[in-house]
């Protein structure tokens, strides 16, 4: 029931110490507590629910990272090479999901289609974002057969080894009143779909842009093409491999959805989170 | 004798020489372990200890620090220099904020490296 970052022993410890007058007293916690409140970039104490989900790819990072945690770490393997080129810059790494209630989801012959919106407004002006990634994940296909070692992904014969889909993210840069958004491309990439994995996308263009003013956030637009049977036909249960809905399977959803990472420095010190633990 | 041997064992202990001492700081015990998701605690390690005349080289200590402790000799008014952390380094922490997005940042002078007397 703490509802501020000072404990409440302390507090009560140092009110009733009579180095004070009431009122002074009152007056230093409040100033230390906004102090405390500043340190962790915060405006109030968080209050966690039992809903909150930490993605894993954050525990990894820190892992990674941590000046003060386990060394041998790996990095993740889906991590993009741009992300940890921003990283051994960034002070600040945050992590975001999407508004479901914002998410516009179509579905066409051989074609899925979603769009994601990212509420970027909790980052604070000061903090300079140099990089952001978006992930997302993808089932491998049932019945899909793992490819040789050999085999490479942009492969386009997917009958003996898994279907090939390509993904294309797009920012969204307009969005007029009853038409298809306006979109530029960002990233695309060829995948097939016999690997369960993460793919990050370099998203930093539209990111630097949104954050620092210079453009409007309408959002990003996921486009996964899949794989087509001869004759045109969508092949059976290929469309689902790219996770970007929560209706394909709603318990694994939470750890699964799309996710928005940014890579930021709020200028407070040099040392990024990956330089703090060399200095170690 | 062991009664004397302790009594001196604790007046060494109390003019010990300025140095890192350790401290554990576990975060349940402040209560934000409720939104800090890692680390559970951290080692901080704290300064204590005396600053004497003469003031040794490994004290770490500025040209201000050794005039004061000089003049600390002669007038004993005027205090002695403190020990206090004169090297510090960051940690990494993850936690959620009050919108549960979740933040791993790095934060400066955290953990002291070293101590001296200022």
């Amino acid at each position: 029931g703490a509802t501020a970052l000072i404990p409440e022993v302390g507090r009560r410890k140092y009110s009733e110490s009579g180095k004070q007058t009431p009122e002074r007293s009152e007056s230093f916690l409040h100033d230390f507590e906004l102090r405390l409140l500043t340190m962790f970039g915060l405006r109030r104490r968080p209050t966690p629910s039992k809903q909150a989900v930490v993605p894993q790819y954050m525990v990894d990072l820190y892992r990674m990272h941590s000046a003060n945690g386990d060394h041998s770490a790996k990095r993740p393997k889906s991590m993009g090479r741009h992300a940890e080129r921003a990283a051994s810059k960034a002070n600040t790494i945050r992590s975001f999901h999407h508004e479901e209630s914002m998410e516009a989801l179509s579905r066409l012959k051989g074609k899925t289609t979603q769009q994601f919106f990212f509420n970027l407004t909790s980052i604070p002006d000061e903090e300079l974002i140099t990089s952001a990634e978006l992930r997302v994940y993808r089932d491998q296909v049932m019945g899909a057969a793992t490819p040789p070692p050999n085999a490479t992904t942009n492969s386009t014969n997917g009958s003996a080894a898994g279907g090939v889909h390509r993904i294309n993210i797009y920012e969204i840069f307009g969005a007029p009143q009853g038409r298809e958004p306006l979109a530029r491309l960002l990233d695309t990439r060829l995948v097939r779909d016999s690997l369960s994995r993460w793919e990050s996308f370099d998203v930093s263009p539209a990111v630097s842009q949104w954050t620092s003013g210079r453009g409007r956030n309408h959002g990003f637009m996921v486009e996964v093409h899949h794989p087509q049977e001869e004759g045109g036909e969508e092949r059976a249960g290929r469309s689902g491999h790219v996770r970007v809905s929560r209706s394909l399977d709603r318990d694994s959803w939470p750890q699964a959805r799309p996710l928005l990472v940014t890579y930021g420095h709020d200028g407070r010190g040099g040392d990024s989170v990956l330089h703090a633990r060399e200095k170690r | 004798q062991a009664a004397l041997r302790k009594q001196r064992r604790k007046h060494h202990q109390h003019k010990a020489s300025c140095k890192r001492h350790a401290l554990y700081v576990d975060f349940s015990d402040v209560g934000w372990n409720e939104w800090i998701v890692a680390p559970p605690g951290y080692h901080a390690f704290y300064c204590q200890g005396e600053c004497p005349f003469p003031l040794a080289d490994h004290l770490n200590s500025t040209n201000h620090a050794i005039v004061q402790t000089l003049v600390n000799s002669v007038n004993s008014n005027i205090p002695r220099a403190c020990c206090v952390p004169t090297d510090l380094s960051p940690i990494s922490l993850l936690y959620l904020d009050e919108y549960e997005k979740v933040i791993l940042k790095n934060y400066q002078d955290m953990v002291v490296e070293g101590c001296g007397c200022r």
